[in-house]
């Protein structure tokens, strides 16, 4: 990716990206739909030979041969019987039978992660840069489980179960389902065995933002990723015929259109024409013309392609209400521009007030400086519906407007109709943000030999920011009018801050049976237990556990029933990773309704690795609302190592 | 119909399954625990009732214990008999995000 890295805090030659921890073999593995080999961000020069660890291989199929692996892309394999059993045989004019990538995503999340440095990449001139990799010198093993109509849950499994033999270090999964408890979620229990033998799972949180429980992949083992805006942008400005202008987002890098007679709707063609969907445009109607679509039926890229085989001469994309003000920016096959909920209003209201409307839209190219970090609307929320004592997702990472690798013979629209070719596409989804945070893990664990998975998680969790670059809270694209800030169902524990995470100075660490505590809590039968245990497990006292005593980075508080002065208590541990002899202080922003009390308030470690406990008692004085946050700070010196606390009712 | 076939996830108990069969041999255990499950079905079946063989896809055992086949429900049914089965969920797509 461009410039991430950058707003990441990541530069060559320092801290994480030093060369000394760059050297270091770690091995991500991603199950998407596939990889192009080919690809610059794959080249493996000056790569040592293959660790003599890796049992991975390089499965040959379709347009795809052992040859096509090297020291950087060292395994690729596809798994494709679980969907063919149920989709029927893969259509070969559409996708290959291989790892080989026809659809994009997987090369793009690949090199996101883990993908090699590459000079002046860009998409038609924009987000132009030096292009990397969050952890560039990465190996890379592709598992292709994805493919034109989705991934079977039974091939993911066995990609997860062959990466893991094949031994990679870290798996990044930008894909997901409906979310449902741990013991019916194939993800769950396939990502707890990786966690168990020291793999570290990162997984996108979903894109059904921003109505509240919508995140998936909630296990706490799993690393669950919400997207958001870096200050990069791509605006386009619309100017309409009554002298209005409104800032969208495109990215079309030509001229911009001249004043053009504006349609939409029945001035565009027939039923339909609004979404701009197959057949609805009126050729007569449409020629030489902007036409105004609706979000909606068809896809985004879609409804430009119908415009321009309608002889339109630009298209604008209004949001309707359930997308807000997002501004996602696609490579459109004809100059466009989304506009948000507002300014489709307004564009609208001014196509129904004048007999003849215009408008002018003109490309502003890539600019800056905005305030970010923002959550994307479509960022899936909490709280998590399965489990209420944890806050999901956990991070937040940049996921809008990604620019990464992209397959030589796929458009940038993903449209067949288009001819344009891209060695790198902009693309946006929590897709996107996931396979940062895999990348980034994979630098911490080359830090962090000895680090388990769960301290990996809690350095970036514990870290992470919730202030933006013009030190405001971090806002929320799909907040109302009321709320337009983001709370911790919408961005965890904040933004990755990967230098910081570098160097957390406590950890909370968990182990496998800890989990298993944690399973138990949730009342799981010995059948259901056994799915993540591999066989019997006998649970504590189940008077002497409940799930919020699971040492997560991050406190989930339910008081059940508005009932004054109810009390929970939860305790944790923190193991000191920092510097010996140091003492932390605790700090703590209550959330409204809520009295918080730590014991003890002052936490001395004499050494490192040293581990102490403490207790967090939450009385309830009667919400106003339903949920409030707030956090929890351990200080000292350099170190603030924060968890948040969100309190639902 | 009774005949017609799923394509399920497999989950079974890992420490059951590991005293019965020898290193390596994950695959082979599972076929025959798929053979001896399609006997007993067939025995079940009506006569005129066409049975396919049950078809192991994968056998998973590094990350989880168990394997995904298409069954019938009769061999479902037959299959939750097995010492060492935990559960079985019908295979679904998930979606890019």
């Amino acid at each position: 990716t461009t410039y991430s890295p950058h707003f990441l805090g990541l530069e060559s030659g320092i801290g994480l990206w030093d060369a000394t921890n760059l050297a270091k073999d770690v091995i991500v593995g991603v199950i998407d739909t596939g990889i192009w080999p080919e690809h610059i961000a794959f080249q493996d020069t000056g790569m040592p030979p293959v660790p003599s660890r890796w049992k991975g291989g390089c499965e040959e199929g379709t347009k795809f041969s052992q040859s096509n692996c090297n020291n950087k892309l060292i395994g690729a394999r596809a798994f494709f019987k679980g969907y063919e059993s149920v989709v029927g045989r893969i259509n070969e004019t559409v996708d290959y039978r291989s790892p080989r990538d026809a659809q994009g995503h997987g090369t793009h999340t690949a090199s996101t992660a883990a993908g090699n440095i590459v000079a002046n990449a860009n998409l038609f001139g924009l987000a132009r840069g030096k292009a990397a990799g969050m952890r560039y010198t990465s190996r890379i093993a592709a598992y292709k489980a994805c493919w034109s109509l989705g991934c079977s849950s039974s091939d993911i499994l066995a990609a997860i179960d062959k990466a893991v033999a094949d031994g990679v270090d870290v798996l990044s999964l930008s894909l997901g389902g409906s979310s449902r408890p741990y013991y019916r979620d194939t993800i769950a229990i396939a990502s707890f065995g990786a966690t168990q033998i020291g793999v570290f799972v990162s997984c996108s949180a979903g894109n059904s933002g921003p109505s509240i429980s919508t995140v998936d992949n909630t296990a706490p083992w799993i690393m669950t990723v919400a997207a958001s805006y870096t200050d990069r942008s791509f605006p386009a400005i619309v100017k309409l015929g009554n002298g209005h202008s409104f800032e969208g987002s495109s990215l079309y890098s030509g001229k911009g259109s001249k004043q053009l007679p504006l349609v939409f709707g029945k001035t565009a063609g027939v039923s339909g024409a609004e979404y701009c969907i197959n057949g609805s445009l009126n050729r007569k109607l449409v020629k030489g013309k902007i036409v105004i679509c609706q979000r909606g039926l068809n896809s985004r890229t879609g409804k430009g392609e119908q415009v321009k085989l309608a002889g339109g001469a630009g298209m604008l994309l209004l949001n309707s209400d359930k997308e807000g003000e997002e501004l996602i920016a696609d490579a459109h096959v004809l100059p466009a521009a989304t506009l948000g909920a507002s300014a489709g209003k307004a564009v609208k209201k001014y196509v129904n007030s004048t007999k003849r409307p215009t408008a002018s839209i003109v490309f502003k190219g890539t600019v800056f400086g905005n305030p970010a970090p923002v959550i994307a609307s479509f960022s899936s929320r909490g709280p998590s519906l399965v489990g209420h004592d944890v806050i999901k997702p956990d991070v937040t990472a940049p996921g809008v407007n990604i620019l990464a690798a992209w397959p030589a013979t796929t458009s940038p629209s993903m449209l067949k109709s288009d001819d344009r070719r891209v060695l790198f596409n902009i693309i946006s989804g929590t897709s996107m943000s996931c396979p940062h945070v895999s990348g980034l893990a994979a630098l911490l664990k080359s830090v962090h030999e000895d680090w388990s998975t769960a301290a990996i998680k809690s350095a970036l969790m514990t870290t992470a920011y919730t202030l933006n670059n013009r030190n405001s809270p971090i806002a929320d694209v799909g907040g109302s009018s009321d709320t337009p800030l983001a709370t911790a169902f919408a961005f965890g524990s904040g933004h990755v801050d990967p230098e910081s995470a570098s160097d957390p100075g406590l950890i909370y660490d968990i182990a496998t049976e800890d989990y298993l505590d944690y399973l138990c809590s949730l009342n799981y039968t010995s059948l259901q237990l056994a799915l993540f245990a591999g066989g019997n497990f006998t649970c504590p006292n189940p008077s002497a556990f409940h799930p919020g005593k699971l040492n997560y980075p991050s406190f989930a508080v339910n008081f059940k029933g508005n009932v004054k002065n109810m009390s929970l208590e939860y305790e944790r541990s923190v193991t000191n990773v920092g510097t010996s002899y140091c003492t932390y202080a605790v700090k703590v922003e209550e959330p409204n309704g809520v009295l918080v009390t730590i014991t003890p308030p002052i936490l001395s470690f004499q050494k490192i690795g040293e581990i102490l406990s403490y207790k967090v008692t939450f009385v309830s004085l009667r919400g106003a609302s339903n949920e409030s946050f707030g956090s929890l700070t351990w200080v000292s010196g350099k170190y603030a190592v924060k968890s948040p606390i969100a309190v639902t009712w | 119909s009774i005949g017609k076939q799923t394509t399920y996830v497999i989950h079974m108990d890992k420490s059951k399954i590991a005293a019965n069969h020898s290193p390596g041999s994950v695959r082979q255990f599972y076929e025959a625990v798929i053979d001896s499950i399609n006997k007993f079905s067939s025995q079940q079946e009506d006569q005129e009732q066409e049975t396919t063989p049950p078809q192991i896809l994968y056998a998973y055992e590094n990350a989880i214990s168990g394997f995904s086949a298409k069954l019938s429900t009769k061999q479902l049914k037959s299959l939750e008999t097995v010492d060492g089965f935990l559960s079985a969920t019908p295979d679904e797509l998930l979606t890019l995000h």
